[in-house]
């Protein structure tokens, strides 16, 4: 049997349907759609297989690319000149602080030391929230007061991991939106200064068609090193890794699930492809 | 751009005095392109396809406009449909109950409330009933203090329905009572049973869902939960300052049988504005 453009055209619209009510961004859901029909016609399928059965397969493998491998962070530190200086950074409310907290209890369980940088100087509450986390944990934390450069802030906690030889310096930084041209400066400019061995974006499962803009922005801005997804808990399909694996073609790092400090998953493709194809 | 894609299918239309199944059908192809690409539920944009082809084809054309202009009055009053009912409240002494996602916006949003209220000419406090996030009072704190209005919290005390008791005590003198709560979502049992808790603990006259203007697909089960738990009778979309165009805010206003209280457009106390349909509906079409 040779597949026709004919045979696959509505298992391929049923599919564009499932990653669209999976969150997948639409722009994303159409490319993915589109690439498979060209793989697709012109292959062969056994007598046994059905239109659907190729396509749902072919699907799978598309997606598993998008997705990529994750990135091992405890092996990159522990190969990597000391400290490693991790910037975190993302639009407004979508977990920073939070997996900043949870993976500096990651790291420490992994026998790395870390040191925390309190970067978000502006939002009410923001130090106060850091501090709490990192009391509870165990964790070193530099902050200045509200108002301060977050430049000046990270710069510090830098100096103080090099002078206590601790291995990892994780930087928090405020929430932005990267049509704020001012603010996206200000991100530039901790970059320059903190010079980061790698930049993590963070963005939020439930997060639509948006995930893609923001994340080509904040690509372009700062070029980003891995993207943690939080929230997977709020909406186990986590369409948005695939939006946004797809856009920026960075590995996906962590997933958060949940809002306790055991709640971040080091990524795999099978914890998102499982739970969109069942 | 999308928007471009559709004003081109609207132009095919320009001049017609004959609507043909044709032109609709791509007009219809490219406003379900730019509704889904703005987070409107996949369901809900099939259904409105489907009405507005039937009404575009089965409508007499009005006298004295063209196809262009009819079907694009059915296109805006679909939509309009959807989000354009008020939301009400008033400006008397009430409770104000604020529920949503983690990281929706509730506290920002919470202290613009208090801001709105205050240049009304109302006396207006706040209760930080949220027992789980670190820095949580100290964030609504903040904000009001620096537009003085009083506040009530108690960041040891883990019984939200407490919090809330001894905030009413606290703040007895004011007119308008806000409660901020903590994020949760609709696969936490246990935090919808608390907000239950809260909800029938206090009586608010308003329960107020915020939801951040980027919510994808995942709005309209959220906002039913929350819905079926408390009866939300207003929708507030957050973050319309950066670029996500508020789709899911539709789903919310369907399930919630509500319609959209305010917008918030950025991060300081002043960034509260009334909903405005159809500056909502153009953005939403690209
Ligand atoms: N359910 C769930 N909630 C999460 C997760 N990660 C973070 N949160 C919650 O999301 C809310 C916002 O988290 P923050 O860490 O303050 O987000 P942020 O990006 O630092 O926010 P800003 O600094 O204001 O931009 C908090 O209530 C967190 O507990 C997650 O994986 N699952
Ligand atoms: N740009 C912009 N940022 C906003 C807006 N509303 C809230 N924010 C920001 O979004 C982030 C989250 O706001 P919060 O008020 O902490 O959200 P929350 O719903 O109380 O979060 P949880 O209590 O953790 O569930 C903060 O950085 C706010 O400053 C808005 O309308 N525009
Ligand atoms: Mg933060
Ligand atoms: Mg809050």
């Amino acid at each position: 049997f040779v597949l026709s453009e004919k045979d696959i055209e509505e298992s391929l619209f049923e599919l564009q349907m499932v990653l669209l009510e999976s969150d997948v961004a639409y722009p994303v859901a159409e490319a993915i759609t589109e690439h498979m029909k060209k793989e697709l016609v012109g292959t062969h399928r056994k007598l046994r297989e059905s239109a659907d059965d190729v396509v749902t397969d072919a699907l799978r493998h598309a997606i598993e690319k998008v997705l990529g491998e994750g990135f091992d962070l405890v092996s990159y530190i522990k190969n990597h000149e000391k400290p490693v200086k991790i910037l975190f950074t993302g639009v407004n409310g979508t977990g920073k602080t939070t997996s900043v907290a949870k993976i500096a209890h990651y790291l420490q369980s992994q026998g790395l030391s870390v040191v925390v940088g309190a970067g978000d100087t502006f939002r009410a509450g923001a130090i106060e929230q850091i501090r709490v986390h990192c009391e509870r944990l165990g964790i070193k934390l530099i902050a200045h007061q509200e108002g301060a450069d977050p430049s000046a802030v990270l710069y510090d906690t830098v100096e103080y991991a090099k002078a206590h030889k601790t291995d990892v310096v994780l930087a928090d930084s405020a929430g932005r939106f990267h049509n704020r041209v001012n603010l996206m400066n200000q991100l530039e400019k901790i970059k320059r200064v903190m010079k980061p061995d790698l930049v993590f974006y963070v963005d939020e499962a439930v997060a639509g068609n948006d995930a893609v803009i923001r994340a080509e922005e904040f690509e372009k801005t700062v070029s980003t090193d891995g993207v943690i997804l939080t929230k997977v808990d709020m909406d186990p399909k986590g369409g948005a890794a695939i939006s946004i694996a797809y856009t920026i073609g960075k590995p996906l790092v962590f997933l958060g699930v949940g809002q306790g400090y055991d709640d971040m998953k080091p990524f795999t493709p099978s914890l998102i492809i499982d739970e969109i194809f069942g | 751009t999308l928007s471009n894609s559709l004003k081109d299918a609207m132009k095919k239309l320009a001049g017609k005095t004959v609507i043909d199944r044709a032109a609709v059908d791509e007009l219809v192809r490219d406003l379900q392109r730019a509704l889904l690409s703005s987070d409107v539920n996949v369901k809900l944009v099939m259904e409105l396809s489907k009405q507005i082809k039937a009404r575009s084809l089965d409508e007499n054309l009005p006298k004295g406009i063209n196809a262009r202009e009819h079907v694009l009055r059915i296109v805006y009053q679909e939509l309009v449909n959807l989000v354009g009912k008020e939301a009400e409240f008033s400006l008397k002494p009430q409770k104000i109950l604020m529920a949503g996602l983690q990281g929706s916006g509730k506290t920002t949003t919470t202290g613009k409330l208090c801001r709105y209220f205050q240049r009304k000419g109302l006396k207006v406090g706040a209760i930080g009933a949220d027992n789980f996030r670190p820095g949580a009072y100290a964030q609504l704190e903040t904000l009001c203090k620096k537009i003085n209005v009083p506040s009530y919290g108690d960041p040891k005390e883990k019984d939200a329905v407490k919090i809330v008791k001894d905030g009413l005590a606290a703040l007895k003198d004011v007119d308008v009572v806000i409660v901020d709560t903590a994020g949760r979502h609709a696969l936490e049992d246990d935090l919808i049973d608390e907000i239950t808790e809260v909800n029938a603990y206090l009586k608010p006259d308003h329960r107020w869902l915020v939801i951040d203007a980027a919510l994808g697909q995942a709005a309209r089960d959220q906002a039913k939960r929350f819905h079926e738990a408390i009866g939300i009778d207003g929708v507030i979309v957050t973050k319309m300052d950066g670029t996500a165009k508020g789709g899911g805010a539709m789903s919310a206003v369907a399930e919630t049988q509500s319609g959209i209280v305010f917008i918030g457009n950025g991060e300081t106390i002043d960034d509260l504005e009334r909903f405005d349909p159809n500056g909502f509906i153009s953005r939403l079409l690209g």
